[in-house]
Parts: structure tokens; sequence; C-alpha cells
């Protein structure tokens, strides 16, 4: 669907439009603030979101519900790629960026990235160390 | 900025890239004026030159607007969610969601409809990755992974440049803001105008 500008999309698709939001990963919105341990149900969604995009590099033949050690080491690196706080849960701030469009290209190919999560940290650095005097 | 792993590129002897657009979409002239001003934004930084044709088979870059499956193996999800993929350095194929709310014109940032999507903004972000790209970390870069809806960012971050230069080499008359620096007929277009006025 092509709209020249904004004032010509019909009326009648907008609350259409509102409803399918939700089709994509809306869904997500619902893990608010779990942790590693906690099982939800939908979790396993939100794994092959993670599978998708290269952060859980290899596909289990069936997805569980659980919040893993997998499913942290995702979110974690998830978070470092996208400069939001490294918590390792399932935050608001994480949350509200896992439900925007996005690049279908995976973030992480073949275990791989040259986003921040495969950047050196400053602790891994060399760093000028200075004293005061 | 990031690269595909292995750094695939277009070959030194392939600079001049043709690009078409899947018949079956019937794209109107306004439609396809976006995609050239995405290229233009990438060709004005470095030594890449590209032009349509009509040959799609033949075409260095294959776009198509597809609706869910669409036989690469990566389907698309309706409205929102994927928007558009990729490929690296050479396949050239460049796909679109169908379902999505497409803006190719007007000032995005007053729509009321939530999900309205800006094509030049994706456009610019794919073509980076048929170049070699890959994402970046840099929010203000056009290769950060996410838009919002009802956002139109088209303009090439430093990163953005530093990453395709480093992959081409810079094109000897960009002058550092890809907004000023396309191709000669659009600067006599803007001189002229200053004339007039």
């Amino acid at each position: 669907r092509f709209f020249p500008n904004i004032s010509p999309i019909p009326p009648s698709l907008v609350p259409n439009v509102t409803a399918s939001v939700s089709a994509a990963w809306d869904a997500f919105q619902k893990f608010g603030n779990c942790h590693a341990g906690d099982k939800v149900e939908g979790l396993a969604k939100l794994k092959k979101y993670f599978n998708y995009f290269g952060y859980i590099p290899n596909l289990p033949s069936n997805f569980t519900d659980d919040f893993d050690d997998d499913l942290q080491s995702a979110l974690r690196t998830y978070q470092k790629n996208f400069n939001l706080n490294v918590t390792g849960e399932l935050d608001q701030p994480t949350i509200q960026h896992l439900v925007k469009p996005r690049c279908g290209n995976p973030d992480i190919v073949n275990g791989t990235t040259t986003m921040n999560s495969g950047k050196p940290t400053s602790s891994n650095t060399s760093n000028l160390h200075t004293v005061a005097h | 900025y990031s690269t595909f792993p292995g750094t695939p590129v277009w070959p030194p002897n392939r600079l001049d890239l043709t690009y078409a657009f899947l018949p079956e979409n019937n794209l109107s002239d306004e439609a396809k004026a976006v995609f050239l001003r995405a290229f233009q934004r990438w060709s004005a930084a470095t030594p890449l030159n590209f032009s349509e044709t009509t040959s799609f088979y033949t075409a260095d870059i294959k776009i198509g607007f597809f609706s869910g499956d669409h036989g690469d193996g990566e389907p698309f999800d309706g409205v929102l969610g994927t928007l558009a993929h990729a490929f690296s350095p050479p396949s050239g194929r460049f796909h679109l969601d169908a379902d999505e709310n497409w803006v190719i014109a007007g000032d995005i940032s007053t729509s009321s409809v939530t999900t309205a999507v800006d094509l030049e903004s994706v456009a610019v972000h794919e073509i980076g990755h048929l170049l070699g790209l890959g994402h970046s970390s840099v929010e203000e870069a056009i290769m950060f992974p996410t838009i919002s809806s009802r956002t139109k960012k088209v303009e090439l971050a430093s990163d953005d440049v530093l990453g395709i230069q480093s992959l081409y080499g810079a094109n000897p008359s960009y002058n550092g803001s890809s907004g000023s620096s396309t191709p000669s007929t659009q600067a006599r277009e803007t001189s002229a105008a200053g004339d007039h006025h």
C-alpha cells in the first residue's frame, strides 16, 4: 500500500491498522520484568525472535517457555547492541525496543557481530592511566 | 558500522550498478523516484553509480514488494515487525513487505496512522546492506536496525559514511553532507532555483 502523502490515507484504514499493530511482536509487551528462572507462556516466541536475528545461534527443535541461560545471554547481547542497560532481564526499555519495526536482516551473522556486543569494552582495552598530583 | 562476514563487496569492475523493479508490482513513477533518491545518497559518498533498467532479470539489484512467504526462506510478517530485508553483495536482492503502509511523500511525522512507514528511510537502509554494510549500534546511523513508524531518517551519518568508504573509497566530490552532494543535475536545479529567487 502506497500513500503519496498523509492526507489521502483512507480513514477507514486507521482502526484496522491500529488493531493489526499487535499482529507482529506486540505480544512481547506481556513479558514485563520477567527474569531468569521464570516460565511464562509465549517466551518461546521471543526465543524464536532472538534466533531469527542471530542472538540464539542454533535453532533447538523445540523452544520452551523457560527463561533459561540462552535467553538471558541473548538479552544481554541485544541490550548491548542497542545501547540499553545490560540487565539480562526483560525490563520495559528492552521490551519497548523489541516491538519496534525493524530490518529483517540479522544483527549477528554466523555468530559474529561488529555491533556494540562485538566491540571491546573499556575494561579490556589499553587505557592511559594518570594520577593526580 | 559493521560488514557482513568475509566483507563481501561489489568488485571494482562493477561499480556502475543497475537496478530494476519487479514488473508485477507496477510501481508508480513517484514510488520509483523514492528509490532513486535513496541510491543517490550512497553514490554521493562513494564511486558507485546506480541507474534504473527495465530488465528485471539482468539487473544487478532487483527490488520487489512481497507479502508473507515469498520463497527466500525469510517470510514477511504483515503490518510492522520486519519491514524489509536485503542480501549482501553480489546478490542484489532487495525485498520489502508489501503489507506495510508505505508513505512516499509528505511529512510522515504528522500522520494519524500509527503504522505509517517512510519508504525512503527503509530504502536507504537496505541499500546499505546491498552494498555490504551490516547493522550499526550508532542510533543516528542509517544502518541502525530499528526505525519507529512515522519517522523519516534518510541522511547518512558519519558512521555510515565511514563504513561505506571503507569498502569502496570516497567520491572525490563528496563534501561530507549526503543531502547536498547529490549528482550534478540536482546541483544545477538548486542553482537555477536560487537564481530565480
